[in-house]
């Protein structure tokens, strides 16, 4: 290969090739994905910085790398942005996408789901379903993960622990969360009162753990 | 463990810093912004078999061995990875969701003679 005339220190160009190709095999396989992703959309920088905050402030332990009991399991932080499906004015529809691989076996140590919520007055009450597959919602095909009395007024940022959402929550390809906010038929309704612009996108951050089931660990 | 040099060719650890850019990489790869990808190369002649990186104690014992044996060429040792650390990588998968994991044992540290 033509030897690179711009930094006689660096290796020749056909090392230099090789070297990136097995940088790109080597951190596609460690990651177990089968190519480069192709993101489906830019994330706003502005979200992307503050979702990383709140995974930092939330006490996050360094997510382990390969140590004693937990040699099987691979420990995750997820940062997951939701689409928001406004079908219906009582109540919205939160969809998130996972890319974990069927037959991984996941276990959920921590997730919560973050609203920029404008609350016009206290003593609302916030409800959170998880939907059925395929994100029916219709009657009683969905599971209430919990409730909370928004007892202060105003804007912003507010978490919800989704820890009683099944372990399988994260497993499947797609979730639907829906809220409701009771509104005392005022006919305020829930989209009035979550933010749910590009900027404000509620976001879902969770720490798993995953357990490959052929994943065997070399014992020296 | 020593780190190559033009005038060595004994086992050592060969330094090579990707950059994500380079590889247009960048725009999934959050952080960091690139990786040493070091291997190890170099010879192991019998008398350095076992030697830095290891246990010096090791490297005793497998010393003693070959003396004691006459150990002629025959087998020989391999210039190998003996002290690795793993990366911490924040990526977007394929939804645009946010990963962070610590990927074990992904870069070479120390290189050593088998």
């Amino acid at each position: 290969a033509a030897a690179e005339p711009r930094c006689p220190s660096c290796p020749a160009g056909a090392e230099r090739r090789l070297l990136e190709e097995v940088a790109k095999k080597q951190l596609l396989e460690k990651l177990r994905l089968r190519d480069r992703p192709r993101l489906a959309h830019a994330v706003p920088r502005a979200a992307v910085a503050r979702a990383l905050r709140r995974l930092q402030a939330g006490g996050v332990h360094r997510s382990p790398g390969v140590t004693g009991e937990e040699e099987e399991e691979q420990g995750y932080e997820i940062i997951s942005f939701a689409e928001t499906d406004l079908t219906s004015p009582s109540s919205l529809g939160l969809q998130f996408q996972f890319s974990q691989a069927q037959d991984q076996d996941i276990r959920i140590l921590q997730a919560q789901l973050w609203l920029y919520l404008r609350v016009p007055r206290a003593n609302l009450t916030l409800r959170m379903f998880l939907a059925g597959e395929g994100g029916a919602v219709a009657g009683g095909n969905r599971t209430l993960l919990g409730e909370r009395r928004l007892s202060t007024t105003g804007s912003g940022w507010r978490s919800f622990s989704l820890l009683s959402a099944p372990q399988s929550f994260l497993g499947g390809q797609s979730r639907t969360l829906q809220l409701e906010l009771e509104s005392r038929g005022d006919g305020r309704d829930v989209t009035a009162q979550v933010n749910a612009s590009r900027s404000h996108q509620p976001f879902l951050v969770a720490k798993v753990k995953v357990k490959e089931p052929e994943h065997h660990v070399a014992k020296r | 463990s020593l780190r190559c040099s033009q005038n060595s060719n004994l086992c050592c650890r060969k330094d090579y810093y990707v950059d994500f850019r380079d590889i247009g990489w960048n725009d999934w790869i959050i952080k960091p912004e690139g990786y040493q990808i070091n291997y190890c190369m170099g010879q192991c002649p019998l008398h350095v078999a076992g030697s830095p990186g290891m246990a010096s104690s090791f490297h005793t014992a497998v010393f003693n061995l070959v003396k004691a044996n006459n150990v002629q060429a025959s087998g020989h040792s391999c210039c190998v990875p003996t002290r690795r650390r793993p990366l911490s990588i924040l990526y977007f998968d394929r939804n645009s969701n946010i990963v962070k994991t610590d990927i074990p044992d992904m870069i070479v540290d120390a290189c050593g003679c088998s």
